[in-house]
């Protein structure tokens, strides 16, 4: 573990922790995109089937149950919860993901560290994390205000996967013949997919203005 | 034998 991975982690958890603390304190889920909320229980579901298998250390299995719960107690909030699901943006939440879960998975038939079952779905996982934000930032650009929790959320959703790069350099350059080939590829992706979303977030932060991507 | 693709990471 390197500062890098950890900083990664710690933002990761901090951007669920600040979705959770505006969907219970506001009651409310607007802004937010049930569709990358399933994404995300899909991703975590497939990339941690070795949760109850691999065994790494008691911080590894508490984050990966952290992430799964969470996850899927914010999509249950946004489907189930009779106060919640109400201020969903249903009519504006229309990304066809289904297209984003095929070819991560076809993708994942081809790109892979091992054909295995475990490895095809890790791989799955990986690529299919890396678009799991667009139907939110579709959202974002469709509903004019973004609430200061919301943007929150995705800046620093898309911050730790900025600090995992940091962390694939340090370890590349400081452990022998480490390579992170398929996680590095992707998680580049996944950060330049949040290039104009950081701009327009640096905006509003230098002016002191409200967050708005444009159209 | 091949070394599983160690996933430490989360």
């Amino acid at each position: 573990m390197n500062v890098f991975r950890l900083a990664g982690d710690m933002t990761h958890l901090l951007s669920i922790l600040l979705l959770l603390l505006k969907i219970y304190a506001t009651k409310s889920c607007s802004g937010v995109s049930r569709k990358t909320q399933e994404l995300y229980a899909i991703v975590f579901i497939f990339r941690y089937l070795d949760l109850f298998t691999d065994f790494i250390s008691v911080y590894n299995t508490f984050m990966k149950v952290v992430f799964i719960a969470s996850s899927l107690a914010i999509v249950w909030c946004m489907r189930f919860h009779p106060v919640v699901r109400r201020s969903y943006d249903r009519e504006l939440d229309t990304f066809r993901y289904f297209f984003l879960v095929g070819a991560s998975f076809a993708l994942a038939l081809i790109w892979h560290e091992k054909f295995s079952v475990q490895e095809v779905f890790w791989a799955f996982s990986i690529y299919l994390e890396a678009v799991a934000i667009l139907p939110q930032l579709v959202l974002l650009q469709r509903s004019g205000n973004v609430d200061n929790l919301t943007g929150q959320y995705v800046f620093f959703l898309g911050a730790y996967r900025a600090f995992y790069i940091l962390n694939w350099i340090y370890r590349y350059l400081t452990e022998p013949r480490f390579t992170r080939w398929i996680a590095g590829t992707s998680g580049v992706v996944q950060t330049a997919l949040y290039a104009d979303f950081f701009y327009y977030y640096f905006i509003s932060w230098k002016n002191n203005s409200k967050l708005k991507l444009p159209a | 034998v091949e070394l599983p693709a160690n996933h430490d990471e989360l």
